[in-house]
C-alpha cells in the first residue's frame, strides 16, 4: 500500500496471505467464511495446482508469525471461468481451505455484500496488504484509506483500458494513497451499520504504482460476484464432496 | 537458483531465488499484451527492451499507456508497430531468439513523436536508445521494418478515420472521441457484428448469449435458451432436467443448479419462520415427525445461516386445510445425505399433524477487536 500506515495486529481479521514455499508471501487474500477465502484470479497464473499454497492468517508481521496466527494448505481454488488475462476482467478466484479456522479475535471473516448492495461513489473505505511501499517490500501490515470513484470517471484515468461492470475503482487522482505490487487479492472493505466491515473489492490492478503515472487503484467489483461466490461455495460444501 | 544450489521452478514469472535472478529464461511465450494483438509475429521473449521482466509487467508499465496515447496525435504511423517491437519484441521460435526493430524504425519514431511529447512536457521513454538497435536489413531478417498493411490500431481500439486510435468502449457511447465524429457513426450492433440486447442499445459478442452469465440489462441474453419438455425445468446453464429431479438432493444439471435454493424459511414477523422445501418445483412444509436437531442445523447452513437453531414444533390446527407436507425418509441417517431435501419424500401421512419452525443466526461477520483502553 502507497501512502498508507502500518496496521494495528488484529485490526484486519479477515486479512490473510497466500504464500507458496520458497518465495513466501505473494498474494492478499481475504476470509469470507470458516473454510473459504477469496483472491484474485491473476495471482495463480502458472500456479493453479492447490497443493503448492498456503494461506497465514491471523499475522500482522511476515517476518514473525504470532501466537494468534492459523496457517492452513489449500484444497481446491476455483477460478473465475471467464477470467481473461489479456485484459484483467473477471479476477476473481475463490480458495478453500483444507479444514475450518478457529475463529478468534484474530482471525475472523468479512461480510460479502448482498447482490444490489454497492459500493456509493465518494465514500470512504480501506484497502490493505503487504504490498510494496514505494520505496520496498514491507513486513508489517499496511492499511490506507481510499475513496470510492465513479466507473466513468476511472475510464478517464485509464485512456487505453477497458474498466468494466466487474471492476471498481478506489484511491485518488494524484495516487496518493494506493494498492501496489503484493497486495493483489487482498480486501477492499467499507464499513457499515453497526460497525460491521463489508467486502466490496479485491485489489487487482492499477497503473504502476511507484512510478510518475498516478490514478487510482482497479479491484474487483464483489457485489458482482456475490451471486457466484455464493453458488459456488454452495455446490461444494453440499453437492460434491 | 544463482549463486546458491537451491532448486526452484524456472522462468514462472515469479522470482523464487532468493537472489531474484533466473537465468535462460529467454523463451518463446504467446503475446497476451492487448495492446500488441495485431502484430505480424505471434511469440515474445522477456525481459523486453524497456527492461520489463513479464508481459503483465509491460502491460502495466507507464510506456504501455504513453504510446497508445501518442498514436493519436497521428505523429508517425508505425508508432505503435515500433511500441509493440519493444513492449513484446518478437521471438523466433526456432531459435529462441530476440528480433529488435531496425534501427531507423526507432529513429524515425522519436524524429517525429518526441517533439510532440516535449509539448506536453513528457519525455520521450528512457531506455530507447536507437543505436542498440541493428541496421536496417540488407535482405536478412535481423531486425524487424513494418510491412505496409500494418494496422496502427489494436483489436481493442477503434481507428477513427483521422487515423488516431481510440479504446473500442468509448465508440459509440454517445460522445465523439474523434474529432470527425467517426466513432459515433455507423453505430448499430448488427453493422459491428455484435447482437443487440432486445430493448436496450447494449451490443455483445455472440458468444455471450446464452453461455450462464447475463450481460444484458433484463438477463435477455440468457433468456429463450433452451426448449424442454412441459415435465422438464431448465437448468441456470439451460441444460432442461425432469421436474422430478429438482431438488432431489443429486446434482442433474451440470451447474447444480437444480439443487440451488430448495431450502427457505418462510417470510414471518415471529423470531421462528416456518421450514419451507422446495420439490419437484412446488413448496412444501416439512412434517415434524421423528425431527433431529442435526436435521435443523443443516438446514440453516444450507440457507447460508450459522446456528445454534432454534426448533419450534408448530401444530397444524386447521385439519380441514389440505396442507403440502415432506416426510422424513426411515433410516436417513445411514443414507449419507448432505441436504436436507435428500432426506425428504412426498406422500407420506405426517403423524404428528405439525410441521418444523426455524430460527437460524446469521453467521458472524465483518465485526473488528475493540481497541485496547489503556489507562493514561
Amino acid at each position: 500500500v502507497i501512502g498508507g500506515r502500518t496496521s494495528r495486529p488484529g485490526r484486519w481479521p479477515w486479512q490473510c496471505s497466500l504464500q507458496s514455499d520458497p518465495s513466501g508471501h505473494i498474494c492478499g487474500c481475504v476470509l469470507i467464511g470458516k473454510k473459504w477465502a477469496l483472491t484474485v484470479a491473476h495471482c495463480f497464473e502458472g500456479r493453479e495446482n492447490a497443493a503448492v499454497w498456503k494461506v497465514l492468517f491471523g499475522i500482522n508481521n511476515l517476518d514473525h508469525p504470532s501466537a494468534f496466527s492459523q496457517t492452513r494448505t489449500v484444497k481446491r481454488i476455483i477460478l473465475h471461468p471467464r477470467y481473461n488475462r489479456a485484459v484483467v476482467d473477471y479476477d476473481i478466484s475463490i480458495i478453500e481451505l483444507d479444514e475450518e479456522i478457529n475463529e478468534t479475535s484474530y482471525v475472523r471473516p468479512v461480510c460479502l455484500p448482498s447482490k444490489d448492495q454497492v459500493a456509493k461513489p465518494d465514500t470512504y473505505c480501506y484497502i490493505t496488504g503487504w504490498g510494496h511501499v514505494g520505496n520496498r517490500m514491507p513486513f508489517k501490515l499496511q492499511e490506507g484509506e481510499v475513496r470510492i470513484i465513479p466507473l466513468e470517471q476511472c475510464q478517464s484515468y485509464f485512456d487505453m483500458k477497458t474498466i468494466t461492470s466487474r471492476m471498481l475503482c478506489a484511491g485518488y487522482e494524484s495516487g496518493t494513497v494506493d494498492s501496489c505490487m503484493g497486495d493483489s487479492g487482498g480486501p477492499l472493505v467499507c464499513e457499515q451499520s453497526e460497525g460491521r466491515w463489508t467486502l466490496f473489492g479485491l485489489t487487482s490492478w492499477g497503473s504502476v504504482c511507484f512510478s510518475k503515472v498516478l490514478g487510482p487503484g482497479v479491484y474487483s467489483n464483489v457485489t458482482h460476484f456475490a451471486d457466484w461466490i455464493q453458488k459456488q461455495i454452495y455446490s461444494y460444501t453440499f453437492l460434491l464432496n | 537458483c544463482v549463486p546458491s544450489t537451491s532448486c526452484s521452478e524456472p522462468c514462472s514469472g515469479v522470482s523464487n531465488c532468493v537472489t531474484h535472478n533466473q537465468t535462460d529464461c529467454s523463451q518463446c511465450e504467446l503475446i497476451n499484451l492487448e495492446l500488441c494483438m495485431n502484430l505480424p509475429y505471434n511469440y515474445t521473449t522477456f525481459p523486453n527492451y524497456l527492461g520489463h521482466r513479464t508481459q503483465k509487467e509491460a502491460s502495466l508499465s507507464w510506456e504501455s499507456s504513453l504510446f497508445p496515447a501518442l498514436v493519436q496525435t497521428n505523429c508517425y504511423k508505425y508508432l505503435m508497430f515500433f511500441a509493440c517491437t519493444i513492449l513484446v519484441p518478437k521471438c523466433d521460435p526456432e531459435k529462441n531468439q530476440q528480433i529488435p526493430p531496425c534501427r531507423s524504425l526507432c529513429e524515425h519514431s522519436k524524429e517525429r513523436c518526441e517533439s510532440v511529447l516535449g509539448v506536453v512536457g513528457l519525455q520521450w521513454p528512457e531506455d530507447t536508445y536507437c543505436t542498440q538497435f541493428p541496421e536496417d536489413n540488407n535482405g536478412n531478417k535481423t531486425c524487424l521494418m513494418p510491412d505496409q498493411d500494418v494496422k496502427e490500431c489494436s483489436p481493442s481500439h477503434f481507428r477513427c478515420r483521422s487515423g488516431r486510435c481510440i479504446l473500442t468502449s468509448r465508440r459509440c457511447d454517445g460522445q465523439s472521441d474523434c474529432e470527425d465524429d467517426s466513432d459515433e457513426k455507423n453505430c448499430g450492433c448488427t453493422e459491428r457484428g455484435l447482437f443487440e440486447c432486445p430493448s436496450s442499445k447494449v451490443c455483445i459478442k455472440h458468444m455471450m448469449i446464452c453461455d450462464g452469465f447475463p450481460d444484458c440489462p433484463g438477463n435477455f441474453d440468457e433468456k429463450n435458451c433452451s426448449f424442454c419438455k412441459e415435465n422438464e425445468m431448465v437448468c441456470g446453464n439451460h441444460e432442461c432436467v425432469h421436474r422430478n429431479q429438482w431438488c432431489d438432493g443429486h446434482k442433474d444439471c451440470k451447474d447444480s443448479s437444480d439443487e440451488w435454493g430448495c431450502v427457505t424459511l418462510s417470510k414471518s414477523t415471529n423470531p421462528e419462520s416456518l421450514l419451507i422445501v422446495h420439490k419437484s418445483t412446488a413448496d412444501y412444509h416439512v412434517c415434524a415427525d421423528d425431527w433431529e436437531e442435526e436435521l435443523s442445523w443443516m438446514a440453516c447452513r444450507q440457507i447460508g445461516l450459522g446456528g445454534p437453531p432454534v426448533t419450534e414444533i408448530v401444530k397444524e390446527y386447521n385439519q380441514s386445510h389440505r396442507r403440502k407436507w415432506l416426510h422424513l425418509v426411515p433410516n436417513w441417517k445411514r443414507k449419507n445425505i448432505s441436504t436436507l431435501q435428500a432426506a425428504l419424500v412426498r406422500g407420506q401421512p405426517c403423524r404428528s399433524k405439525s410441521r418444523v419452525s426455524l430460527l437460524c443466526n446469521k453467521e458472524d461477520c465483518g465485526r473488528r477487536p475493540a481497541a485496547r483502553m489503556n489507562k493514561r
